[in-house]
């Protein structure tokens, strides 16, 4: 299970949320514009939060977040 | 397992209902508009709710939430 | 596995089953209009009814309860 | 697995028979005309029964109970 | 694991026969015209007689068994 | 796994071979016409043979027995 | 895994061959125009043989068999 | 996981190598032209060889091997 | 699961970042123009990122990597 | 999990390499013209290396390899 | 899990990385033009690194690697 995540402009983020009874930000991953990343679902991230203009590709398709 | 939610509005809140005998709310995540956020079920979420004006896209396809 | 219910009208009600010998109502979930809600099948919830007016996705298509 | 029964008019009755060496009737829950219910097949439950005007979703397509 | 079967007439019989050595009838269920059934193979049962008119629906389809 | 056989004439038989180093008839079961039959294959039952003018479905589609 | 042999003369004859070290006939199996046999592989057979005018039904479609 | 190999010769032959360190023809099945073989692999079985005018069945399609 | 990246332009660099609390850098692999990689997500390894012009295959379809 | 090779020419070499942490070649099966070979990835053999013009069938479809 | 690698040219490498906290080149197959190579991934390889001119076939399609 992993999602692959590109960035359409600098400084995007993508937020790891921890696994458990809290849920916190345990990593943020900063991606310039035009770098790909693939990340799976894992013991310690159970959610993903991903802020900036980017293409989230994942088993639904594609969704695009944008800038704030 | 997880769902896709991408925030249509600002303000949009993701609600993690607790797995067990009981049901409660564990953690609210609230979503400016254009973020996205993928989330798992987990041991400690077997529910989720999602208010405002959003887009989640699931197995079955894709619902939108409507701002109440 | 899980199932997606969608208010149509205020006051929807989704009741979760207990699972075991005995089959009594162990939660109620009300939903506003437009509020999306994502329900596993879980170790205490073996079976769930819906009433008013909503939709709800499952792995055969789609179902809409009515107001009674 | 699961089913999902909707009920076409009032009085439709769903019945868990128990797994095992003997088979009786352990829960009948009706359901009014427009509420739906999605049960699984479960520990206690390897049979169910339908009576009334319903509309039976399952992994062969769907079934109308008739009322007798 | 489950087939479903919809009695087309009054006095159709189910009949559930023994897992193990021997085969006998554990168990005979009477269905009344347009009440439907939902059958799993269990622990005890692996063959399922049926009598009388009515619909069948397994995983190879639809079949009708006739009255005698 | 279970195979469905409709009996297109009165006295076809379905028999039930053994699991295991030998191979021997343990139960044979008459239908009348009409009579529609699911059987699984079982810890006991590791191969069936079916005589008389019946249908017979299975994984790859439908076979046809014919009376001898 | 199952295969369907049905037999298109008199003298069908299905051979199962030991699993193991060893490559030998355990059993023997005759059948008549128009019986049709469902066979599994299992612990005590790996290989099957079959001999005479029949039809054989697998996972890649159907063979046939010819008399010698 | 099986193949299916039907001879268009006489005296096509079906080697079964060992599974392991050393790799050793441990049966040579003959066939008559017309027969049809139904082989597992096993756990003593990890490689097959066919010599002679046959067609082979397996999960990519057919292939036919010919005589030397 | 495994990705597919083919470089594009000298100097690709694939990044494999840590499974665990902690995520960091633990590996970082470049690629000459016209080099293929294929990698698997492990016990230590549950992100990767690649920067560079690249084309990358998974299992949503091909993402391309751009330089920054 | 298997591949399948024929020999297109006389002197077609499959090469097994051991699984492990050395790669070495453990067997080298040599094929007339014509002759197939079906062969499992096994716990001694996680890589194959095909010399002479031979035509593979694997899970992506058919490759062709060539007399070097 | 495997890939499938044809030379198409005199000396393409395919590169074994190893699995673990540590990433080297545990092994390094020369192939010559003609010859392909089936690859799994396996306990002591989780990447696979390929230089000069080849097909590189993997559940994705096939891409084809450049001599740089
Ligand atoms: N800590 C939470 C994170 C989470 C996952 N999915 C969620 C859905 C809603 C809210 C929180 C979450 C958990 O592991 O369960
Ligand atoms: N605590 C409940 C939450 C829940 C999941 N699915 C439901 C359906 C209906 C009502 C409650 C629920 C459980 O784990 O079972
Ligand atoms: N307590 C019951 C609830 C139930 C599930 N499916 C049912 C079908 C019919 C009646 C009751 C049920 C059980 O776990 O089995
Ligand atoms: N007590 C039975 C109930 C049952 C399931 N499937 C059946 C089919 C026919 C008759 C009875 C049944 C059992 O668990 O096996
Ligand atoms: N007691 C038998 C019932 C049975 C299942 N499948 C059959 C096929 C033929 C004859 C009998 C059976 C068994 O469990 O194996
Ligand atoms: N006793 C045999 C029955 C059998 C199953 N499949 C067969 C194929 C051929 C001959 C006999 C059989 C066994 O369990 O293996
Ligand atoms: N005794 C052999 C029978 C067999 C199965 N598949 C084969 C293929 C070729 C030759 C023999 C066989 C085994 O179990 O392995
Ligand atoms: N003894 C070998 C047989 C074998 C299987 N697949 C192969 C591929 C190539 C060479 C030999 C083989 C093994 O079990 O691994
Ligand atoms: N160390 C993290 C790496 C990671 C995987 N997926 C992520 C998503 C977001 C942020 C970090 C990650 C983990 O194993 O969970
Ligand atoms: N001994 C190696 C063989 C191997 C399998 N796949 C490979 C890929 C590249 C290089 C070597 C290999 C191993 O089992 O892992
Ligand atoms: N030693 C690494 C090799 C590796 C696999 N996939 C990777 C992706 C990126 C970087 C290194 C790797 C591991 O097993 O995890």
């Amino acid at each position: 299970q992993y999602i692959v995540v590109k960035a359409l402009e600098n400084g995007v983020t993508i937020i790891g949320l921890t696994r458990g009874k809290d849920t916190k930000f345990h990593h943020t991953e900063k991606l310039d514009k035009g770098e790909v990343m693939v990340l799976q679902f894992t013991e310690h991230t159970s959610a993903v939060k991903i802020r900036g203009h980017a293409e989230i590709l994942h088993r639904y398709g594609m969704s695009t977040s944008e800038s704030t």
